[in-house]
């Protein structure tokens, strides 16, 4: 009953709350991890000794490179139709404004469509998205492409609406993409509040005047490191379970909970078969992955790096999507494997937590699944999430550890059974 | 070495059930 008996370590034994205080003692030390940051670097330094402590098996650091833009400082305050002072955070890559800052009048949209309509408009202008929340996945387009489209039709800058299911007047930061051909403008993303409040003065027909300030700075690629630790298989050591978290952050808050907690509950998963004195016949390797919040970057080159022995990677899992309490498993793979994962899952009923959706992702482990790898994530309350995502609120204080021991414990169960499983998952 | 490259697995489905359920 070895599911059992990692659930009840976990959740019921001397290991509870382990991953919580392990992550509370990283994050409390360093704070964000920002790309390119020396918070990053020392936080894998600190990783990688307690790895080796932990005294798990091969465990080494990937050499990266990774993008290193710092925000500088950065304002925003209104002068018309009154002063104001806004919060915002510059979005990551983004320019910075000349230093007397750039000060012109707002264009407040709520669309892609209504600023074609507008175009005229918002000829050196600062347009402003108020575009409604739907789901992360369909609204971040605003937060990525938004000063590109507004560049396009000649704005000067942009203010994005936070993408966050709920605020309380915190921006949420997060990455933006140029495009080449298209000229760069600063942009920064502003909260929820602040948005609609300048939606409803352009609709009394009040005119809107800002000044934005922004140190942003874009320096050359910095040396970073994939951090990896193992269990080798006893059986076959050369075929892989990969459990993964991301140790970067934004510079916000503490990074606790994007991506601490999934870097966290995956070290727990190894820590917890460990401590129990098991070893899967495939091998179990942690990966904390560096650079994810740029787009993966860390993830890619490790892609690069290992995708010779693809057929080898029975599943690849991360969590990224926070550790509150678990609802059930996120799995994409081929029917035959989705069918195994169920019965998986079914060891986990002591935790009442058996489900199998679709869609098991993680922005590090898309490259693997959509190579034909099965891929996993945990589900978990995403509202709440996204209430804390990319903002000053990601700290220890949106954590709770009971939560964690119980994502540790799915995690350790299902990365277990399938490294230990006679087979590897069927593909397509 | 009962490994999975070709894409044939070597057990039933009832098999992997009853293995899994070991586990627990």
């Amino acid at each position: 009953d070895v599911a059992k008996a990692i659930i009840n370590l976990a959740v019921y034994g001397k290991s509870q709350n382990r991953s919580y205080e392990r992550l509370a003692l990283l994050v409390d030390t360093v704070g964000p991890r920002l790309s390119g940051s020396k918070n990053l670097e020392k936080a894998i330094q600190i990783m990688y000794q307690n790895l080796q402590e932990n005294g798990l098996d091969n465990v080494h650091l990937e050499p990266v490179k990774i993008p290193h833009w710092e925000r500088g400082e950065e304002s925003a305050v209104m002068l018309q139709p009154r002063i104001h002072k806004m919060a915002i955070l510059g979005l990551g890559s983004s320019i910075g404004t000349p230093p007397e800052g750039i000060t012109a009048e707002v264009l407040v949209v709520t669309s892609f469509n209504e600023l074609q309509q507008r175009a005229p408009e918002a000829k050196g202008k600062i347009v402003v998205y108020n575009q409604p929340y739907v789901t992360y996945a369909e609204t971040v387009q605003y937060r990525v492409q938004g000063a590109v489209e507004a560049a396009k039709v000649g704005a000067l800058a942009t203010l994005i609406r936070s993408v966050a299911s709920f605020s309380i007047y915190s921006p949420h930061t997060g990455i933006q993409e140029y495009q080449d051909g298209v000229p760069k403008i600063p942009t920064a993303c502003i909260t929820v509040e602040d948005a609609e409040m300048m939606s409803r003065m352009a609709s009394h027909g009040l005119k809107i005047v800002i000044q934005l300030k922004m140190g942003a700075k874009t320096y050359p690629d910095a040396d970073s490191f994939n951090t990896v630790a193992e269990i080798t298989g006893s059986k076959y050591p050369e075929q892989v379970v990969l459990v993964s978290g991301h140790l970067d952050s934004w510079d916000v808050g503490q990074g606790a909970l994007d991506d601490g907690g999934g870097a966290f509950i995956s070290w727990e998963a190894l820590s917890l078969i460990k401590d129990l004195g098991l070893r899967p016949k495939r091998t179990l390797r942690m990966v904390l992955w560096t650079a994810e919040e740029q787009g993966g970057i860390g993830a890619y080159q490790y892609y690069q790096l290992h995708k010779v022995n693809i057929s080898n990677y029975s599943l690849v899992m991360e969590s990224d999507s926070g550790t509150f309490l678990p609802t059930g498993l996120q799995f994409t793979g081929s029917t035959k494997a989705r069918v195994i994962m169920e019965e998986v899952m079914k060891l986990l009923q002591p935790l009442n937590i058996t489900q199998v959706f679709s869609g098991g992702e993680g922005t590090d482990i898309n490259f693997w699944i959509q190579a034909g790898v099965p891929g996993a994530s945990i589900c978990d309350d995403l509202y709440k999430y996204f209430s804390f995502h990319h903002t000053n609120g990601d700290t220890m204080t949106a954590m709770n550890p009971k939560e964690m021991n119980v994502a540790a414990a799915l995690w350790a169960v299902v990365a277990f059974v399938v490294a230990d499983m006679e087979e590897m998952l069927p593909r397509e | 070495k009962a490994i999975y490259k070709n894409g044939i697995s070597q057990r039933t489905f009832e098999e992997i059930k009853e293995e899994i359920a070991s586990y627990g």
